[in-house]
């Protein structure tokens, strides 16, 4: 069972103005990084259990914590998966979804099973691919994506056009 | 070299060819174009000098000068255009790199920023900045929030409820950003969300600036004990700044409404798919 417990616990303590504004020592601010991080494991469970319920389907759900770096492992080597995506605000939104993936081509389609456009695009300064796509998601609600590699196709990425060397 | 442009249906960015840095900023829908450059610098911070042996730490900003030094002069560039999306990857350092983004429907351009390690071999402690020049005639006026909600303005300079005798004309002018910075000559407003608190200022007018990161290598004497030089992950930082161009008498719309789908940023999770089915009971 989740519990969401230990990281209001952890947003209590980081109310201390060296939390706020980064003006504790190294070794207080790291253990400010590890009692936030131990909280979003039972928070991860509680929002699992959740989505099992109002999906109706129990699945082994990943909360990739790095995708602001393009680091997910679950979309990285599946070879089909699901997105889901929960939408906290009281309006519709249309989102833009990148999600880090393996060197192939994909196929996206949204919860009524329509095919949907994506695009695979390089990541700037390493060789890592990221999918896009556009979601809509209902207010206070979520919308469940699924993603399913093409065998044997590779994406035409689109290639980077380098430019402004050193100017003259 | 041409011109670099990216644009969607709302918003068009060109780049300077010889440079590679944004150089102008277009609404389409509302017929704005406003020349902007944006680039990184950096203010080397204090070590105490004859003026006051206060260093710059982690409770105080105090740069040794007022001028902040230039990150690099040019960026190398990379532009990607897709259906879903239009970017120009920007390399001004092997430790400071930026991506200029544009989506489809999108009313703001998105610069992810990413900066670290700060090199500090030459034993200067340094604070980097993201800094948007203009030709706005502001006034010494900018606008920066309180916590996302009330929206304070700002003078150079000056201070509303006493006489100021300004002693640090940069820190001095340096307010907490927790959401947005704006400036506005009247009729043009340029705004700036931030995804975190950051400082932020109005050095000179038409400029708006925000600082991103810092490595500093002495402490500042006020309880820490030791400089704010993070190790480990905390080297690296990155983060965004989506600008808005709009009319003045307008954009406080825009920016209300984007920042808080910024902060309430709809959250993904995945799932290898073909679970069973599951039922309370």
């Amino acid at each position: 069972s989740g519990d969401s417990e230990p990281l209001n616990e952890a947003m209590a303590v980081l109310q201390h103005h060296d939390a706020v504004t980064g003006t504790s020592r190294q070794h207080v601010a790291n253990d400010y990084a590890r009692q936030l991080a131990a909280g979003w494991g039972p928070c991860e469970v509680l929002v699992s259990n959740a989505l099992a319920r109002l999906s109706g389907s129990k699945e082994d759900f990943a909360f990739c914590r790095e995708l602001n770096i393009s680091v997910c492992p679950l979309s990285q080597t599946a070879k089909s998966f699901q997105v889901t995506i929960y939408n906290p605000l009281g309006r519709q939104v249309k989102w833009m979804v990148r999600l880090p993936v393996s060197n192939h081509v994909f196929v996206v389609r949204d919860p009524s099973g329509t095919i949907v456009p994506s695009n695979v695009v390089i990541i700037p300064s390493s060789d890592g691919r990221e999918l896009l796509f556009s979601a809509s998601v209902p207010a206070l609600g979520f919308s469940i994506y699924s993603v399913t590699q093409v065998p044997g196709q590779r994406p035409r990425a689109h290639k980077l056009q380098p430019r402004a060397q050193k100017p003259k | 070299f041409r011109v670099l442009v990216i644009q969607n249906e709302y918003i068009r960015a060109k780049f300077d060819p010889d440079t590679g840095f944004l150089m102008e900023m277009e609404n389409l829908e509302q017929n704005l174009l406003l020349p902007v450059r944006q680039a990184f610098y950096w203010y080397n911070a204090s070590t105490g000098n004859n003026l006051s042996s206060q260093v710059s730490g982690a409770y105080i900003f105090r740069p040794s000068q007022q001028e902040p030094l230039p990150v690099s002069h040019w960026a190398q560039t990379h532009l990607v255009k897709t259906a879903l999306v239009q970017e120009v990857h920007q390399n001004f350092s092997a430790w400071c790199s930026q991506v200029v983004r544009l989506y489809p429907g999108q009313r703001y351009l998105e610069l992810e920023w990413t900066v670290g390690p700060i090199p500090v071999g030459d034993n200067w402690g340094k604070e980097i900045i993201s800094r948007f020049d203009t030709g706005m005639d502001t006034k010494g006026l900018f606008y920066t929030d309180s916590n996302g909600r009330e929206v304070l303005e700002r003078r150079r300079d000056h201070r509303p409820t006493w006489e100021l005798n300004q002693t640090e004309p940069v820190a001095g002018n340096y307010y907490p950003v927790n959401s947005r910075i704006y400036i506005t000559d009247g009729n043009v407003q340029l705004t700036v969300l931030t995804d975190r608190s950051q400082g932020g200022s109005s050095l000179r007018d038409g400029a708006l600036e925000l600082m991103v990161h810092r490595r500093l290598l002495k402490d500042d004497g006020r309880g820490v004990g030791e400089p704010l030089r993070e190790d480990s992950s905390g080297l690296w930082v990155r983060g965004r700044h989506l600008v808005l161009l709009d009319r003045a008498r307008t954009a406080a719309a825009g920016h209300r409404l984007q920042a808080e789908r910024a902060v309430l940023a709809p959250q993904v999770v995945l799932a290898p798919g073909g679970g069973a089915p599951y039922r309370l009971e």
